[in-house]
């Protein structure tokens, strides 16, 4: 049953996990500058330690 | 944010305070975690109001999709403005859009090793979040708490429900009072679910008998692979998530072009919806002033965050969901009828396999249908804590597809009576008393 599979059209790249989650966004026309939001802990005001454990503001 | 376009259905003054809030939290379970969120009061600011909080599948697509696209306050015009949303759940309830899990949307962390891998992360995260926001808004902590999503957030949503129950149980912290949960087209029992893609296919006319037939031949692989990955395994999960993906993967060859969201819809080349706008509005300098993000890029859907998922995607999340309905906690699960990749027929048939009390009752449940506006939008099963609703001409994205009928839905079952004949969201006062 593996030779069945392996000759089955469906085992195209196009199902390999990366390239399924690159099709998805650009599916949805979206193009996110970075693959996931980990930034240098350094250069960002927003990553002090200390401080309250929530943030939140209102906005209009 | 800027230039809200005032409505007259609402507040003419757009700069009124609308209730509307955005904010971080700081991830305890992690090295250096921060989740973003959104939070709206509901439109009508009723003291009795309940709480819905949102989650978007993907995995790893921002809140931000379904907060323009689907069910949000507002919609996003060509010219980055802002529009009212007539069928906003905030019309009938105080929201919560959560960018997760952590990475994704504005959410972020300065340390790769806080991306989750599995539904203990992510519902930890969820119910850490949940207890710093109810410590934030005590006034909210009793109100009725409800956990909504789609997709992938099939599997989230019972975790959390678990995880929230497992803390009241526990006396863990602030009690939520968590009356149930609503799944839309989601994944929530692969062993179920993937077996019925070659069926709901050829139902659909998507693909020929004969290539039906050829289809099943790898259904027992699948469902031994499923069987190997478990609750808790990770490579076994990675090959079943191969093997498996043969079934959908067969059907899309076939089906050449179909939008796997709505196969009423071809999608021009790679494009299926154009989702852009919401990019482009969240970058705008005025936006990001207005939301605190400083300099954090906005991550519409993370590729890292839906690689480390990807051990848990075969996994099934039906196993903890009898006990939440033994417990009293309301369980609905609906599907657009176009949509394959979360279809219909794969999430009703994992509902009525489920083993609870009243499985039994609930498959002998006759079928009514969900009326919206003197029409049928649907058609429902319930029994007891659980309910079903397969929504006519909608796909993946029922709010989206179908927002009034979606707004209704939420508030009769809300209210507890999607069973009876439902309301017109707009039938207020009298009109509603006559109904019932």
């Amino acid at each position: 049953s593996s030779s069945f599979l392996l000759n089955d059209r469906s085992f195209e790249i196009s199902s390999l996990p990366s390239s399924r989650a690159g099709n998805l966004i650009r599916e949805l026309n979206l193009f996110p500058k970075l693959d996931a939001n980990v930034i240098d802990g350094d250069d960002s005001t927003l990553t002090a330690a200390e401080g309250p454990s929530i943030v939140e503001r209102n906005f209009r | 944010f800027p230039n809200i376009l005032a409505d007259a259905g609402d507040s003419g003054d757009a700069v009124q305070d609308l209730g509307h809030h955005a904010g971080y939290y700081k991830l305890p379970k992690s090295q250096g975690a921060r989740m973003f969120y959104f939070f709206f009061e509901s439109r009508k600011k009723k003291e009795d109001d309940p709480i819905v909080i949102w989650l978007t599948g993907g995995p790893g697509c921002s809140s931000e999709l379904a907060m323009f696209y689907e069910n949000g306050p507002f919609t996003i015009t060509k010219n980055m403005s802002l529009a009212w949303n007539e069928y906003g759940w905030d019309q009938a309830s105080n929201l919560l859009y959560v960018d997760q899990p952590v990475g994704t949307g504005f959410s972020y962390t300065t340390d790769k090793s806080d991306i989750r891998h599995d539904e203990t992360g992510v519902s930890d995260d969820l119910y850490d979040f949940l207890q710093a926001f109810f410590a934030e808004h005590p006034n909210l902590a009793k109100r009725d708490f409800y956990i909504t999503g789609e997709s992938y957030a099939g599997h989230y949503i019972p975790a959390f429900a678990a995880r929230v129950h497992r803390g009241n149980k526990a006396n863990e912290g602030v009690h939520v009072n968590l009356k149930g949960f609503a799944i839309g087209n989601g994944l929530t029992d692969p062993a179920i679910q993937y077996p019925a893609y070659p069926d709901y296919a050829l139902e659909m006319g998507l693909i020929t008998k004969a290539e039906h037939d050829r289809l099943e031949k790898i259904v027992p692989l699948c469902e031994l692979s499923i069987k190997l990955c478990g609750t808790d395994g990770t490579v076994s999960c990675l090959a079943s998530y191969l093997v498996c993906n043969t079934l959908f993967s067969g059907v899309i060859n076939h089906a050449r072009g179909v939008n796997y969201y709505d196969i009423r819809k071809k999608c021009e080349g790679s494009l299926c919806y154009d989702f852009s706008n919401m990019e482009k509005f969240l970058n705008l300098n005025s936006v990001r002033k207005s939301l605190g993000v400083g300099d954090i890029e906005f991550v519409s859907c993370s590729t890292s965050v839906y690689s480390a998922m990807l051990q848990d995607w075969m996994r099934n999340l039906e196993i903890g969901i009898p006990a939440l309905l033994e417990d009293g906690i309301n369980m609905l699960v609906y599907a657009g009828e176009y949509d394959l990749i979360c279809n219909w027929l794969g999430n009703s048939r994992w509902v009525n396999a489920m083993e609870w009390s009243g499985k039994e009752s609930f498959k002998a449940a006759k079928e009514v249908p969900f009326v919206v506006d003197g029409k049928e939008a649907g058609s429902l099963k319930s029994f007891g804590q659980l309910s079903f609703l397969k929504v006519k001409d909608a796909g993946h994205m029922v709010p989206m597809d179908q927002p009034k009928a979606a707004l209704n839905m939420l508030k009769s079952w809300m209210k507890n009576s999607l069973r009876e004949v439902p309301v017109d969201v707009s039938a207020e006062g009298e009109e509603l008393v006559a109904q019932m």
